[in-house]
């Protein structure tokens, strides 16, 4: 995952890249004893956190604050999750075996699989391959975080037609900015849009995983995770 | 919107619209 050296010639990317928000660090429990359970808090604490920032960064998404308030919740309610993996995904690009969640805190294939994470683990591990063999750009990671809220396919928008020109503005900029980045791959956009899918799938597992945990209790989660998990339901 | 009072407040909260 290089830093962006070029100017991107494209302004709503630039504008993207600028509002890009600081990492969120983990922040385990001193007081708890290492434990598999430990480590689910620490991640639930950490998405939780890093979700409030999310909603904070969509704002600054260039057309998301003139969409409607109920167009915006709709729009985050299902895109969240997308979202959370994309930057999951930005920051493991550079490791080959673990999950970096934060910084300070990452998780190997084993870890995963003691904290009853693995099928999340493998569905990640096949999307961060997937980019890194195409060498996904710092531009195109804030371009797709913001494609997946407006491409969120909420079945409860209230204007339609303000969400298709949100969206267009966004896949008019990752084009502009691949034409000028790699003019001798026509496809790329292209190439970025096709992964979608794959996106929203590990996303639903990471929901599913996540409504799991709910479910058994094991772990607390804090009120605005459950409440996005619940719109999710 | 009373089932997702957070997600309403805290978009309520300083939304500042961009212009590009």
């Amino acid at each position: 995952y290089s830093s962006p050296t070029k100017p991107t010639g494209n302004k709503v990317i630039s504008h993207l890249l600028m509002m890009e928000p600081t990492p969120v660090c983990a922040m385990p429990d001193p007081t708890t004893p290492d434990s598999d359970i430990k480590t689910l808090m620490t991640l639930c604490d950490l998405l939780n956190r890093e979700l409030l920032v999310v909603i904070g960064w969509a704002k600054h998404i260039p057309g998301f604050s003139a969409l409607s308030l109920v167009d915006q919740m709709a729009l985050l309610q299902s895109g969240w999750m997308e979202a959370l993996i994309l930057v999951v995904v930005s920051r493991s690009l550079s490791f080959t075996e673990e999950l970096v969640f934060a910084g300070n805190f990452r998780l190997d294939r084993a870890q995963c699989r003691a904290a009853g994470l693995q099928d999340l683990y493998t569905a990640l591990k096949h999307l961060i391959s997937k980019y890194q063999q195409m060498h996904l750009s710092p531009e195109e990671v804030v371009t797709l975080k913001a494609m997946v809220l407006a491409n969120s396919d909420s079945g409860s928008v209230e204007n339609p037609e303000a969400i298709q020109q949100f969206q267009d503005v966004l896949h008019e900029a990752l084009q502009d900015f691949e034409t000028g980045r790699h003019p001798g791959d026509p496809h790329r956009t292209g190439k970025l849009l096709m992964t979608l899918p794959l996106l929203r799938q590990t996303a639903n597992r990471a929901v599913d995983t996540f409504c799991r945990l709910q479910l058994e209790g094991r772990v607390p989660m804090h009120k605005l995770f459950l409440e996005m998990l619940e719109a999710k339901m | 919107k009373e089932k997702h009072k957070i997600l309403h407040r805290l978009l309520q909260n300083s939304s500042s619209p961009v212009d590009l």
